[in-house]
């Protein structure tokens, strides 16, 4: 596997440089190794280019091969690229906190949803409240509400109210409970439907929240760029969250709506139950995944 | 005045990104553009010479390289027919399931569900109230009973209504999770046993916004249940599910539906051509 080669790399520089010539074959191994990632074609163009160009002309280490020297050029990169490490949530000064799940059908907002509120309760002592607003998907609302009884949560809902009129008034019951922390949950939707992105966009603009995240399914293939890149235009998220790690998709996913959006994977999800399920996001990690 | 592209390196590599933003895969890719077949070969032998012939040597090639080309549902030469519904997380099972049973029921047919998801919160709910909108009848369980104890109060209820389908639906399960592809593997066995043939169908549904894992997904769930086609779910969206090809050429599974929608009406019958033309638009 690429990542094995260049886990041993330390050692003393030689007079030898890196050259187009003698990292042409791994060039390819990369690129394909990438492809096989689900990396998005356009970010592995970029990436790779950038990367060759800075890393042309460094002196090869001793013992090492250019070719295995450039792979660990290009986990060091990747890992820049898709950290810091932030697993930041941003509080409201006055007022509940309001965090914002968008995304794609069937990409984890609800169950998230559920793992974010049971985490803050826990870990950060907060009093959550979730907010049932997919008023579309059948027995969403219940589902949620299930969630919320699970992990001992509160959950808002109003029937014959459309989605951004619900979410604004669960910031009144928010504030009447003496809860805190108002976790939106939103319907799965297409980011070229222009109805539903116009709806989450006032949701947003009604609630003003403090977090917006985009949902996005770890095994997420090449489409990844076009619907986070929709999603941030439309809704200028403030993080990632990447789910179903637990898996064995590789997650070139991450690199690519990272390269896109500039927007920090905060969280991944690795597990269908609430608790220990959602971790901070690991750069150098997911680096190694992706590369495999 | 149309301004013609000139067929040069450049122009094979902004195919290339088509066919690798549609999630074929560097094998599939590879053969498309380097193959015996491919569009390098045919360049050279002067079998293509303009630009505007590329993309209708690649569609000939990808509706050759599509061979499974069956798309009807099975029918039990004595009723019921079972259908068994699996795949991963949040792919669209349940909602396909209800697509499913809508066409079977405008087609004249009866049909009974088996909410055999019992783990997920909310999942009976949601198929009952599918039931409720299709006018059909669901067979139940307790919540996180056995599943297996679900498909097989479904099989019995089908045996005794003298229905003509029983689609089962299952719980979203990743192909890594060996237990639950055990548990999988007892539902079918329970369903083969009670009603011998069955499940006449065992489909696997796909998120077509999924990429290389989906073949992953396909071989693991072929090894533990023997899939007899696949739902591509979701190509309502921009993703085109070329994946299907590879799934097609190396475990020689057909596609069968495809969702394009959240709707009842939102499925069809896999067309090829439809298919490949779209992967273009
Ligand atoms: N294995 C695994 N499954 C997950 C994870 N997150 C969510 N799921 C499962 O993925 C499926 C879909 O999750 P939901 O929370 O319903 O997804 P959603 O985005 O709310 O779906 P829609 O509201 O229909 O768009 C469910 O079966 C969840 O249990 C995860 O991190 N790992
Ligand atoms: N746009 C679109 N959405 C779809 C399609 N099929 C299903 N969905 C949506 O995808 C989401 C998940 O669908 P489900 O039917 O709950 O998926 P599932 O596989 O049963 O999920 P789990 O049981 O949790 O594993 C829902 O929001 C559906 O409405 C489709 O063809 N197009
Ligand atoms: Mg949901
Ligand atoms: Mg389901």
């Amino acid at each position: 596997a690429i990542t094995r080669r260049f886990t041993d790399i330390i050692g003393n520089i030689t007079r030898k440089k890196i050259t187009e010539g003698n990292i042409k074959e791994t060039l390819r191994e990369i690129r394909v190794a990438l492809l096989e990632a689900d990396v998005a074609f356009e970010v592995i163009k970029d990436f790779l280019a950038k990367v060759e160009a800075e890393a042309l002309g460094d002196r090869v280490l001793k013992g090492v091969n250019p070719g295995q020297q450039f792979i660990s050029v290009v986990y060091e990169e990747m890992a820049k690229l898709m950290g810091p490490v932030d697993t930041s949530l941003h509080y409201a000064q006055q007022g509940p906190t309001v965090i914002l799940m968008a995304g794609l059908q069937g990409s984890g907002k609800t169950t998230t949803c559920g793992k974010l509120a049971l985490l803050l309760k826990t870990e950060q002592k907060r009093r959550p409240l979730l907010v049932a607003a997919d008023v579309q998907r059948p027995a969403a609302v219940e589902q949620l509400k299930k969630l919320g009884e699970q992990i001992g949560v509160p959950v808002f809902s109003e029937s014959g109210v459309k989605p951004p009129q619900i979410c604004l008034h669960s910031l009144d019951f928010a504030k009447r409970q003496g809860c805190d922390t108002v976790i939106l949950d939103s319907a799965g939707r297409l980011h070229i439907d222009e109805a539903m992105m116009a709806e989450v966009k006032e949701v947003a603009a009604l609630t003003t929240p403090q977090e917006i995240f985009l949902v996005c399914d770890a095994m997420t293939g090449q489409d990844a760029v076009k619907s986070a890149k929709q999603f941030n235009e439309q809704l200028s998220l403030t993080g990632v969250i990447l789910t179903k790690l637990d898996g064995d998709a590789r997650g070139g996913a991450a690199l690519s709506v990272k390269a896109i959006t500039g927007k920090p994977i905060k969280f991944v999800g690795v597990g269908e139950k609430l608790e220990n399920t959602l971790k901070p996001f690991r750069p150098d990690g997911m680096a190694q995944r992706i590369l495999g | 005045f149309t301004f013609r592209r000139t067929l040069d390196e450049a122009f094979v590599e902004e195919i290339e990104a088509e066919l690798f933003g549609a999630d074929f895969g560097p094998e599939t890719v590879r053969a498309l553009l380097d193959g015996p077949n491919g569009i390098r070969q045919a360049w050279k032998d002067k079998t293509i010479t303009e630009a505007e012939e590329v993309r209708e040597f690649l569609k000939r090639n990808l509706k050759a390289m599509l061979t499974r080309r069956e798309v009807k549902l099975a029918q039990a030469a004595t009723p019921p027919t079972v259908i068994l519904v699996a795949g991963v997380n949040g792919t669209g099972k349940t909602t396909s399931i209800a697509k499913l049973a809508r066409r079977l029921r405008d087609d004249g047919k009866s049909v009974v569900l088996a909410a055999a998801d019992t783990f997920r919160a909310a999942a009976v709910e949601q198929l009952t109230i599918w039931s409720q909108r299709l006018g059909v009848d669901i067979v139940t369980g307790k919540p996180q009973a056995d599943p297996a104890s679900v498909a097989y109060q479904g099989a019995e209820t089908a045996l005794a209504t003298g229905v003509d389908y029983l689609i089962v639906d299952t719980a979203g399960r990743l192909h890594t999770q060996v237990n639950l592809m055990r548990e999988l593997r007892k539902i079918r066995d329970v369903l083969s046993k009670k009603i011998p043939g069955s499940p006449h169908e065992c489909l696997l549904v796909l998120d077509a916004t999924t990429g290389q894992n989906a073949l992953n997904q396909a071989k693991l769930f072929q090894a533990e249940v023997e899939l007899s086609g696949i739902i591509l779910a979701k190509l309502d969206g921009t993703a085109k599910g070329g994946i299907v090809v590879a799934i097609n050429n190396q475990l020689d599974i057909p596609v069968k539906m495809i969702g394009v929608g959240e709707k009842l009406e939102d499925m069809e019958p896999f067309d090829v051509d439809k298919f490949v033309d779209a992967v273009f638009e």
